[in-house]
């Protein structure tokens, strides 16, 4: 599997290490795609990277990939964001990966192993869910309003209404909410904010965790929240050229 | 307060 660029790894890697320290990656000739549950069993991350996110993409057989996340950060550390990225797996040898890192502006090319892991990895059934309010904004915005809350409370809450969207924090000593309308005047697709519901609900989840989720903004311009009454939040942020997605679903807060 | 909920009491484990 050849990527065009290391950054995406890179970005990935970024977005899943703070949640998961090891991962099954599953390969088959869809792409290569993972799942994962953080130690406390409270966010789900997904990476689907789809075939057409590479520049060659070849799977003879489907193989699970047992990656160590801190190893492997050790070893994209080693190339530039704009190198190319060949990853080999053998059926033969499925002990370990080969990386290879091309720089074709300085003809340099680096080559790394990289030892794969026995995971016993908890693979979780999501059941495809209707959606009681969906939301699409800017990866930016949605991420400086979770880092500006999460600095006034442990709490956020997500409320959909006629109003808007409101995102609401209480701390000890202040309380603090944003509200978004959808965007009339908005041409670029990227830059706007698009809200639709049935009901109006109102969600809390804990803001360090959706800390965590927005480190994906690295990935994708635009991003996708999805809420249900009592239901794990889904965001999703879709990489372009049909790449692939990260998908987290986050378990709420309640009383 | 707000008690966290965890996954699985929304999703399967398999």
């Amino acid at each position: 599997a050849r990527l065009p660029r290391s950054a995406v790894l890179k970005k990935i890697l970024d977005s899943v290490k703070d949640l998961v320290k090891e991962t099954n990656w599953d390969c088959n000739e869809e792409g290569m795609s993972m799942q994962a549950l953080d130690t406390g069993r409270i966010v789900l991350v997904e990476v689907m990277l789809r075939e057409a996110a590479f520049e060659s993409y070849a799977c003879e057989v489907p193989m699970t990939l047992g990656i160590d996340m801190e190893p492997f950060g050790k070893v994209l550390r080693c190339a530039g964001g704009d190198e190319k990225v060949t990853i080999k797996a053998s059926r033969n040898d499925q002990d370990h990966i080969e990386l290879v890192f091309e720089n074709e502006e300085k003809e340099r090319m680096s080559a790394f192993e990289l030892k794969l892991m026995d995971i016993d990895g908890e693979h979780m059934a999501v059941p495809d869910a209707e959606w009681g309010a969906e939301i699409s904004m800017p990866s930016s915005e949605f991420k400086k309003i979770v880092m500006d809350l999460a600095e006034i409370g442990s709490d956020l809450t997500i409320a959909v209404s006629k109003l808007g969207v409101t995102f609401t924090a209480q701390g000890n000593n202040c309380k603090g909410s944003m509200v978004l309308q959808p965007s009339t005047a908005v041409d670029k697709k990227s830059e706007q904010v698009a809200i639709s519901f049935t009901e109006p609900l109102e969600m809390t989840f804990a803001a360090p965790y959706m800390k965590m989720i927005t480190k994906a903004a690295a990935l994708s311009s635009t991003v996708t929240l999805s809420l249900d009454e009592a239901c794990p939040i889904c965001v999703r942020y879709e990489m372009e050229d049909n790449a692939g997605h990260i998908k987290y679903y986050l378990a709420p807060k309640e009383d | 307060g707000l008690a966290q909920r965890g996954l699985s009491t929304f999703f399967r484990l398999i």
